[in-house]
């Protein structure tokens, strides 16, 4: 599974962006 | 007490947090809705695990878009945000489905947040001794709840408290979220004694029973994390993305 950097995962990356749509 | 009122007033703090609390039926609505829509998934997996396993997703992102629209939670930045959500997602989890099955469940089986019933014996039969013997603890507490009684204000109130159940010298603002954590405290403590004054010593029982939900938490994580290994969860499943994330 994808993750962000430092571990942060990308889908909470995604539903916490207002810039980015949630998968 | 406010004057003129039937009884004792709810502290502003809950108030604020009933008017973001979703309606079963609303969530319920958009997650079947977003079941119906074909997965991509794995032919060698069974279709009922599968389900099950887009549905906790789907929770999940629910849950989130909760924690987003808290009160103190929204004014934070980001980077404070993943690490409260990171701490707590398995724990909302488990709670949201605790409370599903206080407030709406019959005895002897299980509510999903889709509104289907699944009976014990069903999963005493289906589900595998791992699953199984997380749905009856679950159902202990469940028990524990109900007979304490727990309402919609206190639920909220407890949500908002495992929401920011971290130390804050793990985040960047730490006097928002300790000051949010007292007075999340103090409206709990509040509301229990004004309410509930024939039973002793609720807000301590309610404490108690977010250090069982702590509990359940992890062993639920570490039955994600066995059906992981064994190669047992859909691609891209969300709960196993979060378990791999790295923690404070």
């Amino acid at each position: 599974p994808c993750q962000g950097p430092v571990g942060r995962p990308a889908i909470l990356q995604a539903l916490l962006s207002p810039s980015l749509r949630a998968r | 007490p406010e004057p003129f009122s039937g009884g004792p007033s709810v502290p502003e703090l809950i108030l604020q947090l009933l008017q973001l609390e979703p309606e079963e039926d609303q969530v319920r609505a958009r997650i079947v809705g977003c079941l119906q829509e074909p997965a991509k998934g794995r032919p060698d997996q069974p279709a009922p695990f599968s389900l099950l396993c887009r549905m906790a997703d789907q929770t999940f992102i629910s849950i989130v878009d909760w924690a987003r629209r808290c009160m103190v939670f929204k004014e934070l930045e980001v980077a404070d945000q993943m690490t409260l959500l990171q701490n707590c997602w398995s724990e909302l989890l488990v709670f949201d489905h605790i409370y599903r099955q206080v407030q709406y469940g019959k005895e002897g089986s299980i509510l999903l947040v889709t509104g289907q019933e699944v009976e014990l014996s069903v999963v005493a039969s289906q589900a595998g001794s791992l699953l199984h013997s997380l749905v009856l603890r679950a159902q202990e507490l469940v028990l524990q709840l109900h007979a304490l009684q727990l309402d919609r204000q206190e639920f909220v109130c407890l949500k908002f408290l495992i929401l920011l159940s971290l130390d804050v010298k793990f985040l960047n603002n730490h006097s928002l979220v300790k000051d949010a954590q007292e007075k999340a405290n103090a409206a709990l403590l509040d509301y229990t004694l004004c309410h509930y004054p024939h039973c002793g010593d609720k807000f301590q029982q309610l404490l108690l029973c977010l250090v069982e939900v702590r509990a359940l938490s992890v062993q639920a994580k570490e039955y994600l994390y066995h059906k992981h290994l064994g190669n047992e969860m859909p691609r891209n499943n969300l709960l196993i993305e979060m378990l791999q994330a790295k923690q404070t």
